[in-house]
């Protein structure tokens, strides 16, 4: 049996030219993260507890896209969606359509722990949420100005975008300049609208 | 999209994702880190979380891939991490994290970088964001 061993993400696909101070905060949040993870591991949480206490930390900040900083709905909206599961038994719970709970993993958790199903999603989340007595939040809580920004450009270059932190000049790099590069498709779509996250 | 796979000294595993989604998405939109399977998945052998291009990830059911490829192809951790990256996703751009029950921790991707970091009980510890 080896021992315990943890990993983290923030997502994938970067725009190269992101920012050095960007990338700097980006490793900072990490690197929090990580020996969040770690003290608690040394402390005997378990390994589901781990990832639970972990998530909230990453949604919390608004650096990536998840809670607080997630990206935008072509409404300039907010609807996020969470999934967490157990090895041992394979017990797993998910939500989706949030717009008021501040840590949508923790009601996964809720949904895993404490309801017959795996997966809740819009009203009924809210409603279990409600239930669940979670922490409740102004969906305004989770739209920052950069996203706001984001999203205009994304409605400009008429493009559905992965939370892609660029800054604010050369999105014709990924928008529809690029669409016109690359024949392929995906779902109906030319695959370059999908800048990768 | 954020994620975090752990497993703990007695050997459990488990995974957890959550994401906005898109940016400029259409209301309603569901994409693969609430779909167990796709962008989330841990089992006796495993734990994965990805992120990336959603709609690539739920076809190729990406996180149940890993479990599968190294419960039925016999794959070590990496392997089936670099094996399912490669051979899963069409077009489609994404990048994934994953720990095993041995206490071993990989990942992939296979578009322009990743924002992840990594750490393991014997004092291995790796933030990085490119290749």
């Amino acid at each position: 049996m080896g021992g315990w061993s943890i990993a983290v993400h923030g997502g994938a696909g970067v725009d190269p030219n992101l920012p050095l101070q960007r990338q700097e905060a980006a490793k900072q949040l990490l690197t929090r993260c990580l020996n969040l993870g770690i003290s608690a591991l040394r402390s005997s949480l378990s390994a589901i507890d781990v990832v639970e206490h972990v998530v909230r930390e990453l949604e919390t900040d608004p650096l990536f896209n998840s809670g607080r900083g997630a990206a935008l709905t072509e409404k300039g909206t907010v609807e996020m969606e969470a999934s967490i599961m157990d090895g041992p038994k394979r017990r797993c719970g998910a939500v989706s359509g949030l717009t008021t709970v501040k840590n949508p993993i923790s009601l996964a958790r809720l949904v895993m722990d404490k309801s017959p199903h795996s997966y809740l999603a819009f009203s009924g989340a809210e409603e279990f949420a409600k239930q669940q007595g979670v922490e409740l939040v102004d969906n305004d809580y989770f739209i920052t100005e950069e996203n706001l920004g984001m999203l205009k450009l994304a409605k400009e270059a008429n493009t559905i975008m992965f939370d892609y932190r660029i800054p604010l000049i050369g999105l014709e790099t990924c928008g529809a300049g690029a669409a016109m590069e690359s024949p392929i498709q995906m779902n109906g779509l030319p695959i370059s609208v999908y800048a990768p996250e | 999209t954020v994620g975090c796979v752990v497993v703990d000294s007695q050997g459990r595993c488990a995974a957890a994702t959550s994401t906005g989604g898109l940016m400029n998405k259409m209301s309603g939109r569901i994409g693969d880190s609430p779909l167990i399977g796709s962008g989330t998945y841990a089992c006796d052998l495993c734990a994965v979380s990805c992120t990336g291009e959603g709609e690539a990830i739920i076809r190729g059911t990406l996180a149940r891939d890993v479990a599968a490829v190294m419960e039925y192809k016999g794959l070590q951790l990496q392997e089936a991490v670099d094996y399912v990256i490669k051979h899963r996703l069409d077009d489609g751009k994404a990048g994934m994290i994953a720990v095993s029950n041995k206490g071993e921790v990989a990942y992939g991707f296979n578009c322009v970088g990743m924002f992840r970091g990594c750490a393991t009980e014997d004092g291995f510890m790796e933030v990085g964001i490119w290749e």
